[in-house]
């Protein structure tokens, strides 16, 4: 076919060897980005600690072996993740929280998404996992935060009140609002702990304990909106 | 379907794979270490249209035979695949989240002519 045609690999074949492997590895490149919908590679990234890491993927095959007893304080909406789609691609993300401003009874976190994820997909089920570092019972709130369009606050999505008895995980299903933010401009998601006065923050000390705070969100492209034309 | 040679001419399947440290994306691609992007490529003459990969049956032979023989409407053949499977990448996003995602028909498994 003439060079240049629809044919992405035909005009390489009449390159010189090492020409041709250099368009080749620039062609794997372009179709690579082109199917994750990213303009250019990311940047370098900085990855979770190990210990968060291996942590987030024992919870995450706990509660897919055995969602029933996976943890304590297992909160969800009865929603059942509508049945994936045949043949569309599916991702499966996991977002470790950001420390917001906080106090001694009020912690912030963000979970920050791409917009290249967001604006092409949807949400099946997004599950955020908290550990309580606290030994004893204790109160607490939870709310889910979403930026208000109308202004520079932010709005509570939903808010969940806990009586957290020990020490351990607990789970709480924030899919739908993370798919109504995945609709905005920034989808960024704040939760909000707060506890009574002089209970001492719930988590973990810090960013670099392996009990960190963290989402997995199912999601899957977005069907191509098909028109009609009679 | 058949894997290209050093001196193939016909529809065949090209190997090529892409070593993720050699493009330098191995710091965000976690896994698999690279892609096998396979390309179809090679002549499709008429008598062997339509045929995935290059088949080696008697009947075959005939039939193609009787096509060259024909040479009815000369009508172009591609060589291209008849068979693809998935890429499974996990990867950092910009915000260093980690995602895992099957890329649909990503890798050729086989070449045939239309």
């Amino acid at each position: 076919e003439a060079k240049g045609s629809g044919c992405p690999v035909c005009g390489v074949a009449s390159l010189a060897p090492g020409a041709q492997r250099d368009a080749l590895l620039e062609l794997a490149k372009q179709s690579i980005l082109a199917k994750l919908r990213l303009p250019a590679r990311p940047g370098v990234p900085q990855p979770p600690s190990r210990g968060a890491l291996l942590t987030a993927l024992r919870r995450m095959r706990a509660q897919r072996s055995d969602p029933a007893t996976a943890s304590p304080g297992m909160l969800r909406d009865g929603r059942v993740p509508s049945r994936p789609g045949m043949g569309l691609q599916e991702y499966e993300i996991l977002s470790f929280a950001e420390s917001g401003p906080s106090t001694s009874h009020r912690v912030h976190l963000h979970f920050r998404f791409s917009q290249e994820v967001a604006r092409s997909t949807e949400i099946l089920q997004a599950t955020l996992y908290l550990f309580w570092a606290a030994p004893g019972a204790q109160p607490i709130t939870v709310r889910l935060l979403q930026p208000d369009p109308a202004g520079p606050n932010m709005t509570v999505a939903s808010e969940t009140r806990l009586e957290v008895q020990r020490s351990g995980w607990t789970t709480l299903d924030v899919g739908a609002t993370l798919q109504s933010l995945f609709g905005q401009e920034t989808p960024r998601l704040t939760v909000e702990l707060e506890v009574p006065k002089d209970w001492g923050t719930p988590l973990p000390s810090n960013h670099s304990d392996s009990h960190w705070p963290f989402v997995v969100a199912q999601a899957q492209a977005r069907t191509p909106h098909r028109l009609h034309r009679r | 379907g058949v894997d290209c040679g050093a001196d193939s001419r016909m529809c065949c399947r090209q190997e090529f794979f892409v070593d993720f440290k050699e493009i330098g994306w191995e710091d965000w691609i976690i896994q698999p270490e690279g892609y096998h992007m396979n390309y179809c490529t090679g002549l499709c003459p008429l008598h062997v249209a339509g045929i995935p990969g290059l088949a080696a049956s008697f009947h075959t032979a005939v039939l193609n035979r009787i096509k060259a023989a024909s040479a009815a409407a000369a009508v172009d053949s591609c060589c291209v695949p008849t068979q693809r499977r998935p890429l499974s990448l996990l990867y950092y996003d910009r915000d260093s989240n980690i995602i895992k995602t099957d890329i649909p028909d990503m890798i050729v498994d086989s070449c045939g002519c239309t």
